[in-house]
């Protein structure tokens, strides 16, 4: 209020100075402009302060070790109702616009600044990212990410932050997406993944049983003939000695986004799932059902040492598509031809004899784009 | 952006109780900032 009070005394200095009837009317108008913009500079000064307070309760609540519990609220099932894909794409379209070379390191370094991205780590000078996309794929620096020599350890194939972690336990093989609400581990890589488990059968939940179509059967069996051939891994023989894992880990908008092998490994099936696009922090993993479920994802499955291994590519809204390195030619969020969205996912299985592409670890294997 | 790992360990079967306990040992915590090559966990010897 007093700052509107003191807009209006400026206009009355100002309409004095002036002197002379008829500038009441075009002072009314100055006013209007200047108005909104403070009201709309206020409003999102209040947003981000309350953005800021709620950040801050999560970082307090996790230090001393109180856990929110998953709770939909008004804003998740706004969400739903949002064109996110589109919107999702729209990004895309922006920030692979080229940015003048002189504006470039400003424009990089403000994104730095908000994000907290180590810039020195940046394998190109940064005059040499043409769009804000270019910049946010960026490749480090030989030596920037030294890879783990022990071959008995798992290494981080992202830097980010570990958001949950854990063995795979029970018939229901559910992964926690946050306390209170979890998601079955088939629903994130597939009703067809190769996952070894005590009874494939009473594993799979609600959501994964429109996959289960009779349709699958001998696609199945021939699946399972073509992962035992090679004598490389044998589930069932060796249920008794293995348990299953998992690790979930959070990139934020300033993290490096490529991701590497975290160990020896080799590809044998890729399946893109083509799904919304929700945004993926800490908020809505606590009040949107499904999140990594639902979401555009790319899931690689393989083998690595210790059997099987896969690792699924979550996009979000700001980074909806992902890019494979051995698959340059596939295309994640694109718009849909059909207007009845398919749960199917769309898989492909490298090199049917079994043999699969290697990599080594550290070896990169994914990158993701915005938009 | 999120990654979620799924993966096979070894885990050891308790011949009293058949009971198993990991092999595999995380090295993070929930929390924990991580970096592409850091150790997210072990299979012991």
């Amino acid at each position: 209020t007093s700052l509107l009070k003191k807009l209006q005394k400026t206009t009355q200095v100002r309409a004095s100075l002036n002197g002379g009837s008829g500038s009441s009317k075009g002072n009314g108008d100055w006013f209007l402009l200047p108005g909104a913009t403070v009201a709309t500079l206020l409003m999102l000064g209040a947003l981000h302060a309350r953005r800021m307070y709620e950040d801050m309760k999560v970082v307090e609540a996790h230090e001393k070790g109180t856990e929110f519990e998953f709770q939909p609220d008004v804003k998740s099932t706004f969400l739903r109702l949002l064109p996110l894909r589109s919107i999702s794409r729209c990004w895309g379209v922006l920030t692979s616009v080229e940015i003048p070379v002189s504006l470039r390191s400003h424009v990089y370094g403000a994104w730095a600044r908000a994000f907290h991205s180590n810039l020195e780590e940046a394998a190109l000078p940064l005059d040499e990212y043409a769009s804000l996309r270019d910049f946010f794929v960026r490749t480090l620096k030989e030596g920037s990410r030294p890879i783990d020599p022990n071959p008995q350890c798992l290494v981080s194939p992202v830097d980010g932050t570990v958001l949950r972690f854990g063995e795979i336990k029970g018939a229901g093989a559910m992964i926690e997406q946050v306390k209170g609400f979890s998601y079955s581990v088939f629903s994130l890589l597939g009703a067809t993944s190769f996952l070894p488990t005590l009874a494939k059968g009473d594993m799979h939940d609600e959501s994964s049983e429109a996959e289960n179509a009779s349709g699958e059967k001998s696609r199945k069996s021939w699946w399972s003939i073509s992962f035992a051939s090679p004598k490389v891994w044998n589930p069932y023989s060796a249920r008794p000695t293995k348990g299953l894992f998992y690790c979930v880990i959070y990139l934020k908008p300033g993290d490096y986004h490529r991701i590497h092998a975290p160990a020896d490994w080799n590809i044998l099936v890729r399946r893109h799932f083509s799904g919304r696009l929700y945004p993926v922090n800490e908020r809505a993993t606590r009040t949107i059902r499904n999140l990594y479920v639902e979401n555009e994802r790319v899931v690689l499955e393989g083998l690595w040492h210790e059997g099987f291994m896969a690792l699924a590519a979550v996009g979000a809204t700001n980074i909806g598509s992902i890019e494979l390195s051995m698959e340059p030619e596939l295309r994640t969020n694109q718009a849909k031809k059909k207007l009845l969205h398919s749960e199917r996912p769309e898989e492909r299985l490298y090199e049917p004899d079994g043999v699969g592409r290697t990599l080594k670890k550290g070896d990169e294997v994914a990158a993701f784009n915005m938009g | 952006s999120t990654v979620v790992l799924v993966f096979q360990a070894p885990v050891s079967l308790s011949p009293e109780n058949g009971e198993s306990s990991s092999d595999f040992k995380f090295s993070v915590q929930r929390g924990d900032r991580v970096r592409v090559g850091e150790a997210l966990g072990r299979c012991q010897d």
